[in-house]
């Protein structure tokens, strides 16, 4: 474990449950696209399958616990018990067009053919693209609630402070996961827009909106 | 086995 790693993992979390409290407390999911949502619950689902069966720490264990459950909650507040809130006139990206192309990639681009391997890899890269929904979201209704980009920004920096993690690894342990670090590097490249327009906007206290 | 350890990253 390292610093960036574990600054990463809590932005990560910190993100989840900003989002969580937003919906559980506003009793309102607009202006967050439900389609992320699942597909982070489904990232989340096929990484962790080996929760039960490959111990690495309490701390690995308890926050894929906490990362599955919360992130199935917010699908649950979100198309269940808010569902009147659900903006899907907004929400309209076709998650298949993003699930199908990963989902082959993986069984191409792989370490290891195995169910878990493969698994493990189709998580990695949808995670790099899930974000695409709710980012078209807020480019169709041309802005977001300040409390929504701080969700955002917390999100991207968690998997740019991966990046660092990887480079400190690399030099330090000598580790080094190719389709982790090019997923990651997609993944934190398609913030970029949003993150110039957090730190332009949202961090002088303007509301976030794109140019119409 | 080895690989399997390497996961040890959230």
């Amino acid at each position: 474990m390292n610093i960036f790693r574990l600054v990463g993992d809590l932005s990560h979390l910190l993100a989840i449950f900003v989002l969580l409290l937003k919906i559980w407390k506003s009793r309102s999911c607009a202006g967050v696209s439900g389609k992320s949502q699942i597909l982070f619950a489904l990232v989340f689902i096929t990484r962790y399958l080996d929760l039960f069966t490959n111990f690495i720490s309490v701390y690995n264990s308890l926050m894929k616990v906490i990362f599955i459950a919360s992130t199935v909650a917010t699908v649950y507040l979100m198309y269940i018990k808010f569902k009147a809130t659900y903006d899907s006139n907004h929400d309209t990206f076709r998650i298949e067009f993003l699930v199908v192309p990963v989902g082959g990639l993986a069984f191409l681009v792989n370490h290891d053919f195995t169910p878990l391997e493969i698994l493990w890899t189709f998580s990695i890269y949808l995670e790099s693209v899930a974000i695409l929904p709710q980012l078209f979201m807020i480019s169709k209704t041309g802005e977001a609630e300040t409390i929504t980009s701080h969700y955002l920004f917390a999100l991207g920096s968690y998997r740019a402070l991966y990046l660092l993690n990887w480079i400190y690894r690399y030099y330090f342990e000598g580790y080094f996961d190719l389709i982790a670090v090019v997923a990651g590097c997609v993944q934190t490249i398609l913030y970029c827009d949003f993150f110039y327009l957090y730190i332009t906007k949202v961090m002088w206290g303007k509301k976030l909106s794109l140019p119409a | 086995d080895e690989k399997q350890k390497n996961k040890d990253e959230l």
